[in-house]
């Protein structure tokens, strides 16, 4: 399917660290 | 941890203002990403556009497509078109810029998402624009909804109205002044 975020989801992510 | 795919892989571009080169010389794509982590460590990394000087534009386009007319994706398209006053800048611009850009990596234009090709923030000295470029100006179901959502995205009140601009109109226009194809 389609990957949509919507923007809630997406700010969660802003200050995470990248660990991949 | 896996890191959470996006449907797109983009590309972000910086043009500054060098009168000394060619246009298209001043154009540089930063990076891409395809990834929700990869797009903030890039956000968190670049001087938001309200600290940009005049001139300057940042772009993001999915992957392939460059952020000119001329590009086969863009060319029989169009922009929504936000324009802001020059007091606008410190207050909104940024916010404005960055609800832009999760709209576009997140899809939230669902199945009309598919025409987007991407969007562009000028910064200007006689007031900064922000733009999101669909594919096809003929498409007036998409390019309505896309206008709408968009409009809604930013919080815009219903009343205050935003236009859809050819790019053909924009390119070929004799004054400064660029006739909107439709308007929400």
């Amino acid at each position: 399917g389609k990957r949509q975020y919507d923007r809630d989801f997406l700010l969660g992510f802003q200050f995470m660290p990248a660990c991949v | 941890y896996m890191k959470h795919p996006l449907q797109n892989r983009w590309g972000l571009w910086f043009y500054k203002n060098d009168k000394s080169k060619m246009w298209q010389d001043n154009l540089r794509l930063i990076t891409k990403f395809d990834t929700v982590e990869d797009f903030w460590a890039l956000y968190n990394n670049i001087q938001p556009p309200s600290k940009l000087s005049s001139g300057c534009d940042y772009s993001m386009f999915k992957d392939g497509i460059e952020p000119m007319w001329e590009d086969r994706s863009n060319k029989c398209g169009g922009r929504w078109l936000i324009t802001l006053a020059k007091q606008h800048r410190r207050t909104e611009l940024d916010h404005f810029w960055l609800e832009t850009l999760l709209c576009l990596i997140g899809e939230g234009f669902g199945s009309f998402s598919r025409d987007i090709c991407g969007s562009v923030i000028n910064i200007r000295a006689k007031g900064d624009k922000i733009a999101i470029w669909t594919s096809n100006a003929e498409n007036c179901e998409t390019v309505t909804y896309i206008g709408k959502k968009y409009k809604e995205s930013l919080g815009l009140p219903q009343k205050l109205v935003i236009g859809y601009q050819a790019h053909a109109d924009t390119a070929t226009k004799s004054n400064s002044i660029t006739k909107n194809k439709f308007v929400v």
